[in-house]
């Protein structure tokens, strides 16, 4: 009991440490915080106003390796981020609001978010006024660490700039906040590449696809073109995909040749065939199957669960991946290859001897945009040797496994959020 | 629009005391560039020698406040005393303000003009725009408790600052921000 206050400091201490890229800074995953009841705006309801700040809270969350979480309950030195509003003198700050105009909110390095009551705050769909939205990521930004920056298009202008649509973290923020808190990283179930086709305006049929990365239950659309994830995500599993099991899946797998069209799901011991035209898992298939089928039944020899799966379009061959070994399989006369299982490193060695997964990967992917087929493991890539690669430099073997990179140095900003937040 | 239940708007009308002061001279535009980090404080007083309190606005501004600077009121009487001496002269404001309409974009003049005005009047965030001074940091070590919480972020602020836009980096932190009282 003697040392209470000593314990009291030392764990608020714990969390302003260091952060994951050793800068100064929350030092915890996790932080809460709490719009004040003192401090509620007389403007907008309780509920506008809390939405719009978990909003805000969730935006830094999907480009940085930091949740928030409202916590209405905990006690308040528990609490990492107290937000409230006032005008003139308020919440007992050291600095007074100057009323309508000019100053209309300011922040605390890892602390609290005042904001000044006599401005014209409006909800995101509100009409003329000072978004509190854009006002509130602003100022967490500087409560995670951000100063001002004199640059267009930051959020973190001293000046307001009203916005004409919705707005969005762009890519120098955050770059700015990964220089303080490091990249997202993290394992994925799986990647793929979702193909589909679709008419234009004209009835034209195209074939698009667009690149997604799954982990556990909720998933991101990576536009490859702009190097970041769709605006807005993640988004939960059952959300976008109806009918595979909402908390994950094992692999997913494209059978495409001239013959056949058909996305599968893979989960345990079962398999799911996906209608892409429909957006939904069938329950029967065109050819009479029922899913969800047993592996062992649609892929006599193939055993499950399965680690990971890819399609590979040259020699028409779903390669199924399980702890050491990889199994292959042809669709054509629907059997296993004679000869697998083989090691992993056997069909697919290492370029550069020691820099290989070995096994148990996370994802064996084909990835349209480049060609060439990716493993990934952890927080690691291994690019497999593409014929592209073999023509500039035909020494590398074939399926020869390139040495790994970092994930997050190649797709930018897959960054969880808190699970509070997956359903906004 | 703001949402009023009373026919003549009176019940949303801001009163004109809760209207923030427009700086429409060079004495506001001087507490401005105070506040927001253009001018040090002790360069300001340096010019106004007989004065040895600093503003209200950097005392009391929750980002740079260091254990020296006493009470943040009087500095901001003193501030009015000063304007008394025209800071249009003074080399510290003019290479301040042409600092603010660098950053903001405009022309740089070191005149205090309308366009200057205008952009010091738009709707902005409290936390200054420039780190102030290191000596800052040597105050980083201050007890950590929520009301001196300031005193840390200041300095980490500081920090921040320095490792992102080299335009406004002052020389880093001396280190060992650890829990040192």
């Amino acid at each position: 009991r003697k040392r209470f206050l000593e314990t009291l400091l030392l764990r608020k201490r714990r969390r302003r440490d260091l952060t994951g890229a050793g800068q100064v800074g929350f030092s915890k995953k996790v932080l809460k915080w709490r719009l004040m009841g003192e401090g509620y705006s007389s403007q907008l309801s309780i509920d506008e106003q809390r939405y719009v700040f978990k909003l805000a809270f969730r935006m830094w969350s999907e480009v940085c390796p930091v949740e928030f979480e409202e916590d209405l309950t905990s006690p308040l030195f528990e609490i990492d981020v107290r937000l409230g509003f006032g005008t003139g003198r308020h919440l007992g700050c050291a600095q007074s609001f100057d009323g309508a105009g000019r100053e209309f909110a300011h922040a605390w390095f890892l602390g609290d978010i005042h904001f000044d009551d006599d401005e014209h705050f409006t909800a995101p769909s509100g009409g003329n006024g000072i978004s509190l939205l854009k006002v509130a990521v602003h100022e967490i930004g500087h409560v995670l660490g951000l100063p001002h920056i004199y640059r267009g298009g930051s959020i973190m202008q001293p000046s307001y700039v009203p916005q004409d649509s919705a707005f969005e973290i762009d890519w120098m923020d955050r770059k700015a906040i990964q220089q303080l808190y490091g990249g997202c990283k993290g394992r994925f179930n799986t990647v793929f590449d979702w193909v589909r086709k679709e008419r234009t305006p004209y009835g034209e049929l195209v074939i698009r696809f667009n690149t997604y990365f799954i982990r556990d239950s909720w998933y991101w659309l990576y536009e490859n073109r702009s190097n970041r994830t769709r605006y807005g995500d993640p988004i939960a599993l059952q959300v976008g995909w109806h009918g595979i099991p909402s908390d994950g899946v094992d692999a997913y797998v494209h059978v495409w040749d001239w013959r056949t069209d058909a996305a599968y799901f893979f989960k345990g011991t079962q398999y799911w065939r996906y209608d892409s035209e429909n957006d939904q898992v069938y329950t029967q298939d065109s050819e009479g199957q029922r899913y969800p089928r047993l592996i062992s039944e649609g892929f006599p020899g193939i055993p499950s669960p399965i680690n990971t799966a890819f399609y590979n379009r040259r020699d028409s061959r779903i390669y199924f991946f399980k702890d050491l070994h990889v199994y292959s399989f042809d669709v054509r006369t629907n059997k296993k290859v004679n000869g697998f299982p083989m090691r992993i490193t056997d069909v697919f060695p290492a370029v550069v001897p020691g820099d290989h997964p070995i096994g148990n990967l996370d994802v064996a992917y084909f990835s349209y945009t480049h060609n060439s087929i990716f493993f990934l493991k952890g927080s690691h890539f291994w690019k497999v040797v593409s014929s592209q690669d073999r023509r500039q430099n035909p020494s590398l073997p074939y399926n020869g496994v390139l040495p790994r990179k970092d994930i997050d140095s190649h797709w930018f900003d897959i960054c969880n959020v808190h699970m509070s937040t997956l359903k906004m | 629009e703001r949402i009023f239940h009373i026919r003549d708007h009176s019940d949303v009308l801001i009163p004109a005391s809760h209207q923030a002061e427009l700086i429409i001279d060079k004495g506001s535009a001087q507490q401005f560039l105070l506040k927001y980090g253009f001018m040090r404080p002790g360069s300001w007083e340096e010019s106004q020698s007989d004065t040895a309190l600093v503003p209200a606005a950097a005392s009391t501004a929750p980002f740079d406040m260091t254990p020296l600077i006493q009470e943040g009121d009087s500095g901001s009487r003193a501030g009015k005393e000063s304007a008394s001496k025209d800071p249009a002269e003074n080399p510290t404001f003019i290479s301040a303000l042409r600092d603010f309409q660098e950053v903001s974009g405009l022309r740089v003049t070191g005149v205090l003009d309308d366009a200057t005005k205008a952009a010091m009047n738009k709707p902005r965030c409290g936390v200054p725009d420039k780190a102030l001074d290191s000596n800052v940091t040597a105050t980083a070590n201050a007890t950590d408790t929520r009301l001196n919480q300031t005193l840390f972020i200041s300095t980490t602020a500081a920090g921040a600052t320095r490792g992102l836009d080299s335009t406004h980096s002052r020389d880093g932190p001396t280190g060992s921000l650890g829990p040192e009282r």
